[in-house]
């Protein structure tokens, strides 16, 4: 399940006008704006709505998150771009056919730990990395 | 379905907006994660009585040790831990035990196979046998500690003052004429009056188990008098099968992966 704020933001990118050949301009990107910045969004994977409760113990389920968001010159601090993908916005706006937008991806991910039952009732504690976005940036 | 939210701390509000999987979502995202865990088919345990008992319990406060660690709180388990309880009990895990979490990629605990209570003339010698069966584990896993568990309670007045010796073998081979061949593990002298969880080392046996499953014969537990008589579990308090839900015996084992696996691309 995710955040409800995303559909609304889809909408309103789709009604804006079309841009000309020439390509959008600096002043054209306002990614200090943090609405559409690249940031990490709420998404929760539920065990027990999966019905899974039978033989997942812990957790009941786990929020995993996503990146979502602009990559759009210029890049600000709380982006957490790579000093290769500040150069890349910039190359994107002098050839936006060519090179795209650095993309707005997981910097930091976690482990989660899952107790459950086998199919002998043994049960089994382990951590599985990589499961929980912790940030995101622009890469 | 309810709404929820979340903040930075993984903490579940109210106005978070979801919406129900429809079926064939389901089954892709149970297929992806089922895969995620490593696991070749969604599990469909036994659960006597619909209620925990010792193993499930024990393996849950190492779990609420590792999500501490995690600095993610466990969502939704206080309630049900406590629902799963039959009835109030000693903590279930040690120093070493959280030591030995600390080492390991994966812990399991193992349900008792069998355990019979045996009475063998002319010696009219009490024993009980537990089998458990660590071979079925995950490939390149490797066992770094075990553990065999059993729990005590403090026997009436009449033997307050008295200490029982406790043995634990590993059963190397089995007659059917007479005793099995034992191998000594342990042997601890007990008060009368000692209530709480014994752990007993069966590191060494368990890796015996995993590599070579055919010298799986299982252990032999025995209790004797301070005067060399041999004595029956319920004598000295020692809780089998029949005991309580969360005090009955189990094995535990802590394995650390050996080899990197590769997920097989769907």
């Amino acid at each position: 399940s995710t955040g409800g704020k995303r559909r609304q933001q889809n909408r309103n990118r789709s009604t804006q006008p079309q841009e000309g050949s020439r390509g959008p301009g600096p002043a054209d990107y306002n990614s200090s704006d943090q609405k559409t910045a690249c940031r990490r969004h709420e998404l929760y994977v539920s065990f027990s709505e999966l019905g899974w409760q039978d033989w997942i113990i812990a957790p009941e389920g786990y929020a995993a998150n996503y990146c979502d968001g602009e990559c759009s010159f210029p890049l600000n601090a709380h982006m957490n771009a790579t000093n290769h993908a500040i150069v890349q916005t910039l190359v994107h706006l002098m050839n936006p056919e060519n090179v795209p937008k650095p993309c707005c991806a997981p910097t930091k991910l976690h482990a989660i730990s899952v107790l459950y039952f086998d199919d002998n009732s043994n049960v089994i504690l382990k951590k599985y990395k990589n499961m929980v976005v912790r940030a995101c940036g622009c890469h | 379905g309810s709404n929820y939210s979340l903040d930075g701390n993984n903490d579940v509000h109210p106005g978070f907006m979801h919406r129900r999987l429809r079926t064939h979502e389901k089954r892709e995202m149970q297929k992806e994660i089922l895969s995620i865990l490593g696991l070749p088919h969604r599990p469909r345990p036994h659960l006597s009585h619909g209620k925990y008992n010792s193993a499930p319990l024990f393996m849950l406060d190492l779990y609420n040790t590792m999500s501490g660690e995690e600095k993610s709180p466990v969502e939704g388990m206080a309630d049900r831990y406590q629902s799963m309880r039959t009835t109030q009990s000693p903590p279930l895990t040690t120093n070493q035990e959280t030591a030995f979490l600390n080492d390991a990629d994966m812990v399991m605990s193992f349900v008792n196979l069998v355990e019979h209570d045996r009475e063998l003339s002319p010696q009219r010698r009490h024993h009980k046998e537990f089998k458990f069966n660590p071979s079925q584990i995950p490939e390149g896993e490797a066992v770094t500690a075990a553990e065999f568990r059993l729990y005590k309670e403090c026997v009436s007045l009449a033997f307050h003052n008295d200490t029982f010796l406790l043995k634990v073998y590993q059963v190397l081979k089995e007659h059917p004429d007479r005793e099995a061949d034992l191998f000594l593990l342990e042997s601890r002298r007990l008060w009368a009056a000692q209530e709480g969880w014994l752990e007993f080392d069966i590191t060494a046996t368990s890796n015996l188990w995993v590599m070579s499953p055919v010298h799986n014969l299982g252990l032999q537990v025995s209790v004797e008098t301070s005067s060399g008589q041999s004595v029956s579990f319920k004598e000295v308090g020692l809780l089998g099968r029949a005991g309580p839900l969360e005090k009955q015996p189990f094995m535990v084992a802590f394995f650390k992966v050996s080899e990197v696996r590769v997920r097989a691309a769907r």
